[in-house]
């Protein structure tokens, strides 16, 4: 499933 | 962090705070659509709803916390300080007509289906056409105040520098999220035609004001 990357993005 | 991010952010700051400042010295919205601002807020909180539970670090969150205040603070001068010069007759975009389909898209094509993740993508969505109400407004006005033309020009840059920022992180960090690059497409070819009103009229100093 989705890997769950950090959202570090405004 | 990359260059190219990092004055996104900054442009993005500084279109808030163009607007800002032009409507409180000039205490007076007109020529500004109440409507993208009120869209512009739902895009900041149902985007940074983590922003307590996921600490990225001192810059991520001073600048959620400005980007919510700012944009709060702007709604709350046009539909209250400021009211009696809110330009609702040209202010008239159907906003439902953007936030509803968006909102069912956001159900249909997302990451993960969590209701963080929905929400986020929710965000990302609404925030490629919530300029939509300011773009209407402008055309119907056929006119737009020099000061507001900055404002959509760094407004529109930020997200252009944000597609330049994820070619730099797919092709450095590996990084890539469809989702985000496909709607910041959407939301910097939106602006195209501004952009060339702007750099043909309004950087050599004319008014920017639509072909009637």
């Amino acid at each position: 499933d989705y890997e769950e990357v950090t959202k570090d993005e405004l | 962090m990359n260059i190219f991010r990092l004055v996104g952010d900054l442009s993005h700051l500084l279109a808030i705070f163009v607007l800002l400042l032009k409507i409180w010295k000039s205490r007076s919205c007109a020529g500004v659509s109440g409507k993208s601002q009120i869209l512009f807020a739902l895009v900041f909180i149902t985007r940074y709803l983590d922003l307590f539970t996921n600490f990225i670090s001192v810059y991520n969150s001073l600048m959620k916390v400005i980007f919510i205040a700012s944009t709060v603070a702007t709604v709350y001068l046009m539909y209250i300080k400021f009211k009696a010069t809110y330009d609702s007759n040209h202010d008239t975009f159907r906003i439902e007509f953007l936030v509803v389909p968006v909102g069912g898209l956001a159900f249909l094509v997302n990451h993960d289906f969590t209701p963080l993740e929905i929400l986020w993508t929710f965000s990302i969505y609404l925030e490629s056409v919530a300029i939509l109400p300011q773009l209407f407004m402008i055309s119907k006005t056929g006119e737009a105040e020099t000061i507001t033309s900055h404002y959509l020009f760094a407004l529109g840059s930020y997200r252009a520098l944000y597609l330049l920022n994820w070619i730099y992180r797919y092709y450095f960090e590996g990084y890539f999220d469809l989702i985000a690059v496909v709607a910041g497409c959407v939301q910097t070819i939106l602006y195209c035609d501004f952009f060339y009103l702007y750099i043909t009229k309004v950087m050599w100093g004319k008014k920017l004001s639509l072909p009637a």
